[in-house]
């Protein structure tokens, strides 16, 4: 039964035109994790893969086309955990960067720290060589878009992006 | 958001989940993702899940140990999940999905949304879906 991935997108509002995008980019993640499975390569190293091919995927709320905030700017929150040792490491509120999974897997292994946040999540990030990245290579026509829609103050954010019970 | 579980050859289990939170989010705004027992967990006498969905909802009822809590039980993977979710459903009123896997490498996809993208590779074949009751597989 062992190795064994299991990857998602996120849960809740998949509007038909996005959905193949969608399957097609899980698809990817969860095939090339498990191909570090079976080299031999840790889980951690097969999650921290597949995690980032979907931050780099802009069909997925994460990395490259995260939603925006009310600013319409990009800040995302990133957690890796280990189960042997339950060590763990995670940042938050973190801007300009490509793969903040990457960055939460530095805070487990290089700080004493659990979670990171905001500026010091950057700073730490520029300590350890990972590059910035601008804004605008974050966000996505389809973000964009998003964002507006819900400026109206009779939006609904979270219905728009959960949609309804199953 | 998007997110990952893992159990490698040597049994080792390990979780990741990323995000760009929630639309139009209050700028600080921080969910369930990098908080410990929310966003996921992973431990290796129990398994591990990776969570998506209404952040405050899922924090509110520390999702991932919650199904691992349910594991610890006894319940199977596709049982703790359910559990999870119907939880934080009737408690919180609050929607979301969830990967999950035990140690020896039983695994499960639930969520109480209509849609969840996910992709499972095992023994050489690829599992995946999108809408509720759907799982299609091909070799790899």
């Amino acid at each position: 039964m062992l190795p064994v991935v299991v990857v998602h997108g996120g849960a809740g509002q998949i509007p038909k035109e996005r959905s193949e995008m969608s399957t097609a980019g899980v698809c990817r993640a969860a095939r090339a994790a498990y191909s570090i499975l079976q080299g031999g390569g840790s889980s951690m190293d097969a999650v921290v893969e597949a995690v980032s091919l979907l931050e780099n995927d802009p069909s997925f709320n994460a990395g490259c086309g995260s939603v925006l905030n009310v600013k319409g700017e990009v800040e995302m929150d990133a957690i890796v955990m280990d189960g042997k040792m339950l060590r763990s490491g995670a940042v938050s509120a973190v801007r300009n960067i490509a793969n903040p999974v990457q960055l939460a897997r530095l805070v487990m292994d290089k700080t004493s720290h659990a979670c990171l946040t905001a500026e010091g999540a950057n700073q730490f990030a520029s300590a350890m060589g990972v590059p910035s990245v601008p804004q605008e290579s974050l966000i996505t026509e389809y973000s964009q878009m998003r964002w507006k829609k819900n400026l109206t103050p009779d939006a609904d954010p979270v219905e728009c992006q959960m949609g309804k019970m199953g | 958001t998007v997110g990952a579980v893992a159990v490698d050859g040597e049994g080792n289990i390990s979780c990741a989940t990323s995000t760009g939170g929630m639309l139009n989010k209050m700028e600080g705004r921080v969910g369930d993702t990098p908080c410990i027992g929310s966003g996921g967990y992973a431990d290796n006498n129990i398994g591990a899940v990776s969570t998506t969905g209404h952040g405050e909802a899922i924090m509110k009822v520390t999702l991932a140990r919650l199904i691992l809590f349910h594991m610890e039980q006894g319940q199977s993977v596709e049982a703790a999940s359910d559990l999870g979710l119907a939880y934080m459903r009737s408690r919180v009123h609050g929607l979301g999905g969830v990967v999950t896997v035990d140690p020896r490498g039983h695994w499960a996809v639930r969520f109480s949304s209509r849609q969840m993208s996910w992709a499972a590779a095992q023994k050489d074949t690829l599992h995946y879906g999108l809408y509720t009751g759907e799982h299609y597989t091909q070799s790899i």
